[in-house]
């Protein structure tokens, strides 16, 4: 499903280059459940960015399903994040004066395979399965934090992804709450979607089934979670 | 130091009445160090931003160091702020195209007691001290999610506050840089300053002293941390 190769990513910063990320290769197959680990600025969510097609590599080669990413058209990418993939942001990036249910319908209107009336039903069932059906005329700036984190997420999952990209999904959710959304993601995948999710803690990352740690732009360790 | 009576929020959406905190009585004296936790919704960043005196109640009296918060003028308002509080944000609130140097000294420009001189040490020493020294000239949208919450917590110390809020400030920071930061907020309190700080984690409220509950609006339980 996800191969990269060589992949790194250079910001210039006058006249020194900081490696975000540094000649990375990795394996996803079809299925898994991937946790993406390591310290503050060790390269998550610029990986998770590039998997994302939200950008672009400086080196290397990213195939999503077979396809080279770089050789595609810009309305085939755009087409390729819509109905293939789901991808909740670090900071979530709700449209600010819009209501929770119509954030969570945005995906969907593009997608010519979904009528009004079923993306409405979708979206509504969305944010039940993330606990927020008494919230869906709230604006986004009328929602808490995890509210708006959850928004983000129920939005990441009505198109029905193959690949869902999620950063730090339960970083502002109580305990509770967390296991409610890692049962969805848990539900997601055994569905046959492939996961993978950035996440600081060890509680989350004993959810999925492989753990990938970072470290100033390479990856450290790469090996299965133990199963409880 | 903080005493809360009767306080409570109210949002109006349509007919129904949303009441983000019900009717809360609290007592935070000087030199405390209190975890609130409690669901997603629960009211924490309602509270916070109410003992911070950027919301009004809708009822109730909040008294800060003596005096009764909506007694005071305007002008008295910002410079209690500016003086006496440091304030961490769930969403970190940089201004984003300024440099993380620039957004730490911002609480300064208008503390006449500084110079600016010693306003770039302050802002400096703040960098450092959450290991971001070699991040000071990258914009706010340069860096990554968990180096923005640290330069809002670099933000928070610099004025010397003497009641430190912070709303998950490590909620998007791996364990190793959440002992960093959660030894800055002991320092503090060690040095007399009283520390508020809400947290999902049970292993960032072991650091505190006192654990408050919220559900619903409601204060659910209010207990000391056991010692380790
Ligand atoms: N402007 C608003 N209008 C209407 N309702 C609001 C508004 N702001 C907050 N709320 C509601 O008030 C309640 C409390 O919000 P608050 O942000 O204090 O929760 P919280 O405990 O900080 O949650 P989290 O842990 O998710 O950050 C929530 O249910 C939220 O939907
Ligand atoms: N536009 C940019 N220009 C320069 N440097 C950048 C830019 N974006 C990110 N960086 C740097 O790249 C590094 C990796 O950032 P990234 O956001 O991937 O980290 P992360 O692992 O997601 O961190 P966190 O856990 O804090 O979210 C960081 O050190 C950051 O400062
Ligand atoms: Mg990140
Ligand atoms: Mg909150």
């Amino acid at each position: 499903m996800i191969s990269l190769r060589g992949i790194s990513k250079a910001y210039s910063m006058g006249d020194t280059t900081l490696w975000a990320l540094d000649n990375i290769d990795l394996d996803i197959h079809k299925g898994e459940f991937v946790a993406v680990m390591g310290a503050s600025g060790s390269g998550k969510s610029t990986l998770m960015n590039i998997l994302g097609c939200l950008d672009v590599p400086t080196r290397g080669v990213y195939s999503l399903d077979g396809a080279e990413v770089q050789s595609l058209s810009r309305n085939e990418l755009a087409d390729l994040r819509n109905r293939k993939l789901g991808f909740v942001f670090q900071s979530f990036n709700l449209l600010p004066r819009t209501a929770a249910i119509e954030n969570v319908e945005l995906p969907m209107l593009y997608n010519h395979r979904v009528t009004p009336h079923e993306s409405r039903q979708r979206a509504l069932a969305a944010l039940d399965a993330v606990g927020l059906a008494d919230r869906a005329h709230h604006y986004s700036n009328q929602l808490s934090g995890g509210q708006q984190q959850r928004v983000a997420i129920a939005r990441s999952i009505v198109n029905d992804p193959v690949l869902m990209l999620a950063d730090e999904p339960t970083g502002n959710l109580d305990t509770r709450t967390s296991v409610e959304v890692m049962a969805i993601f848990q539900g997601l995948n055994s569905r046959g979607i492939t996961v993978v999710l950035v996440t600081h803690e060890q509680d989350i990352a004993q959810y999925t089934k492989r753990n990938v740690v970072f470290r100033d732009g390479k990856i450290l360790s790469d090996s299965p979670v133990a199963s409880p």
